[in-house]
C-alpha cells in the first residue's frame, strides 16, 4: 500500500458519501437541475460484484476486505434507494445510455484480452473494463440536461480523482517494485481521459462559484 | 503470466 493509493481509495469512499448525502439531503435522485444516472449506479454495482468474487478466497488485509465488502454494500444500497425508495423522482427518459453497449463491449474485450482463462480472471477483467466506461451514462445525462448541482459535481470530481490517483499509485510501484499490470493501466487511463473535460470545467467554473454548466 | 497473481488491489 502506498499513499497514493490510499487517498485514492479515499477518495472513492468520499464519491460514495456525496452521493448518499444528496440523496438523503434531497430526498431524491433529481435536485432542482440535476440527476443521478441510475445506469452508472447499476453498473457500479456490477463492478464491485463482478471483480470482488475473491473477497473470501484471497484475504489481502483488513482494509482490503472491509473496503470490499463496503463497496459492495454502498453500490447496492444505492441501487436499491434509487429504484424503490426514491423511485417517483427517477426518470428514466434521461438516463437513456445504451449502457447494454458498455456491458457487452466490456464483455467481449475481457473474454478476449485477459491473464488467464478462468471464470474469476474473466470476471475480473470484465469488471476493470466495465469501470472505465460506467460513467458514461452519468456524464452523457449531464450532457443532456446541460448542467449539474454543485454536489453532483463534487461526487464527479471526487470520482474523477480516485482513478487518476491510481495511476499515480501504478507508476509508483512500477518505479518502486517494477509493478506491471496493462490491463488496469489502460482501463485506468481511459476511465481518466473520460473525466478530463468534466475536470476542465469543475477547475474553471465550479471552483470559482460560478454554476457547472456545459458550454 | 504472473499477472494472474492474486490481485492485491481494490
Amino acid at each position: 500500500m502506498n499513499l497514493f493509493r490510499l487517498v485514492a481509495d479515499l477518495m472513492h469512499l468520499v464519491s460514495i458519501f456525496i452521493l448518499l448525502l444528496k440523496m438523503q439531503k434531497t430526498r431524491s435522485v433529481a435536485g432542482r437541475c440535476s440527476r443521478i444516472s441510475f445506469k452508472t449506479q447499476a453498473l457500479y454495482a456490477t463492478v464491485f460484484l463482478t471483480r470482488y468474487t475473491d473477497l473470501f478466497a484471497n484475504f489481502q488485509s483488513l482494509y482490503n476486505t472491509t473496503m470490499k465488502v463496503f463497496f459492495i454494500a454502498s453500490s447496492l444500497y444505492i441501487v436499491f434507494l434509487m429504484k424503490f425508495k426514491f423511485k417517483a423522482t427517477n426518470d428514466p427518459r434521461l438516463d437513456t445510455f445504451k449502457a447494454q453497449y458498455v456491458v457487452g463491449g466490456a464483455a467481449a474485450l475481457a473474454l478476449i484480452v485477459n491473464y488467464a482463462f478462468t471464470v474469476q480472471e474473466v470476471l475480473w477483467t470484465f469488471s476493470i473494463y466495465l469501470e472505465a466506461v460506467a460513467i458514461l451514462p452519468q456524464l452523457f445525462m449531464l450532457t443532456k440536461t446541460g448542467e449539474a448541482e454543485v454536489i453532483t459535481t463534487h461526487y464527479l470530481f471526487a470520482l474523477g480523482t480516485y482513478r487518476g490517483l491510481y495511476l499515480v499509485n501504478w507508476i509508483y510501484r512500477y518505479w518502486t517494485e517494477y509493478y506491471v499490470d496493462w490491463i488496469v493501466w489502460i482501463a485506468g487511463a481511459v476511465q481518466t481521459g473520460l473525466y478530463c473535460d468534466f475536470f476542465y470545467i469543475y477547475f474553471t467554473k465550479v471552483l470559482k462559484g460560478a454554476k457547472f454548466e456545459l458550454p | 503470466e504472473e499477472n494472474t497473481r492474486k490481485h492485491d488491489e481494490l
